[in-house]
């Protein structure tokens, strides 16, 4: 080999014109291919048409039936294990994939009946303390990418970019992109609420209306709903909704302004977290705000895992999702559980109607059913939401 | 599975974490 390379003449012959001609139309059609990609092409309503982007295996995955298998691995998983195998296999499982078994709630393997309900297990009480801070975190996971959105869109990863109203949806009059809208009851009577008994619960010398400019005088002719919830007194629901109120700084709804609406002064901000197999999949209130609306998404459900996000463009619009949007002080505020291959079950705790990853016909790409949740709290016109308190979570399947 | 926020703050709002970085329920990701 050594005598072969060393002793061999290199001799160089002139390359045929069409090979040259066939080098630059290789070149040319790599370049357009590329340019396509980059190029966003829009329906008749102005919305970005989401396709499915990226290198070819990319392709090849989305010719899988996803929905399908995470459907089959969520029953594989729900399968009751042996008593006998529950520790065994839930410390393998625990070890494989980095899980902390000193926190977890029951602590004794034994009482979880399968691996999916090991994947949504409860944590102890105390052991995630909840910072004094604006934004805190709403799930255990890492921190893939944060910033500011530019001009609508929002970055997945370095330089690859996705539409904010593709990932939130917008309401535009005849277009597909609503397709029902309903009003989620809530098992609580706020009818007899007045300012008297509010500041009574609260055991303070403040009326809600002086706490709260906007209040409507007549807000309880307004609910639908007129049954108690059991585990949760009338004075629970008070004080919880009061305590968000504050700490919020209550302002009124929002009406319904674009995405991209910020007051002056304001920007808008993303931030995503990646929940790996082994992290705990419960999520929770990143801060104190009033839920309004959900918009659920239904679509595919690729992996979202960090090698994915880096080469599969509108990788976050093209999965199922459940758009949580809603305000806090600062204005708008929106939350985005994004569902995956292995978790394509996303739970909301207080959207008992909410059904993801079903079987049956898809709708086209970007329209969502949409639910607004202004009866769970009449004051607030939705769904009000302490700092760190637990919202749902992703199940497996 | 992934969380994805997005929410209007005042420009002198700052995340205090940084890219990759694990985080815990209620851990501190940014205040104004």
């Amino acid at each position: 080999l050594i005598n072969a390379w060393t002793e061999t003449p290199t001799k160089w012959y002139p390359l045929p014109l069409a090979v040259g001609a066939l080098l630059l139309v290789a070149i040319q059609y790599r370049k357009k291919v590329k340019r396509a990609q980059k190029e966003v092409q829009l329906d008749e309503n102005g919305m970005e048409i989401i396709k499915l982007k990226g290198p070819w295996h990319v392709h090849v995955l989305g010719a899988l039936p996803l929905r399908n298998m995470s459907r089959l691995w969520g029953y594989v998983n729900s399968l009751e294990l042996p008593v006998w195998f529950r520790p065994h296999g839930l410390r393998l499982y625990a070890y494989a994939f980095g899980c902390n078994l000193d926190e977890i709630e029951p602590s004794d393997l034994r009482e979880y009946p399968s691996l999916g309900a090991f994947f949504y297990r409860k944590l102890k009480d105390g052991v995630r303390p909840v910072a004094k801070a604006a934004l805190v975190s709403p799930a255990d996971g890492t921190m893939l990418h944060f910033g500011t959105v530019q001009g609508s869109r929002v970055e997945q990863v370095k330089g690859i970019t996705y539409s904010l109203d593709a990932l939130l949806g917008v309401e535009r009059p005849g277009s597909p992109s609503s397709i029902t809208s309903t009003v989620v009851e809530h098992n609580r009577d706020m009818s007899v609420v007045d300012d008297k008994e509010f500041a009574n619960v609260n055991g303070i010398e403040y009326s809600l209306d002086q706490l709260i400019d906007a209040v409507p005088k007549k807000f309880g002719a307004q609910v639908d709903a007129s049954i108690v919830e059991p585990e949760r007194s009338m004075q629970d629901t008070l004080v919880h909704d009061a305590s968000v109120a504050l700490e919020m700084g209550f302002k009124p709804p929002l009406d319904k302004r674009p995405n991209t609406y910020v007051r002056p002064g304001n920007s808008l901000f993303f931030a995503v977290i990646y929940l790996a197999p082994g992290d705990y999949h419960r999520f929770h209130s990143p801060t104190a705000w009033v839920v309004e609306k959900r918009r659920h998404f239904m679509g595919e459900l690729f992996s979202v895992s960090p090698f994915m996000a880096k080469r599969l463009e509108n990788l976050f619009v093209l999965n199922e999702r459940v758009a949580l949007l809603g305000r806090w002080k600062y204005g708008f505020f929106g939350m985005v559980p994004v569902g995956a291959t292995n978790v394509g079950s996303i739970k909301v705790n207080f959207d008992k109607d909410l059904r993801t990853n079903v079987r049956g016909k898809r709708p086209p790409p970007g329209t969502y059913t949409e639910a607004v949740y202004s009866a769970a709290s009449p004051i607030l016109q939705g769904q009000p939401l302490t700092p760190a308190e637990e919202m749902g979570g992703f199940r497996l399947g | 599975s992934t969380i994805v926020l997005v929410f209007e703050a005042p420009n002198d709002f700052e995340f205090t974490v940084h890219s990759g970085q694990k985080v815990k329920v209620g851990e501190r990701l940014g205040d104004v």
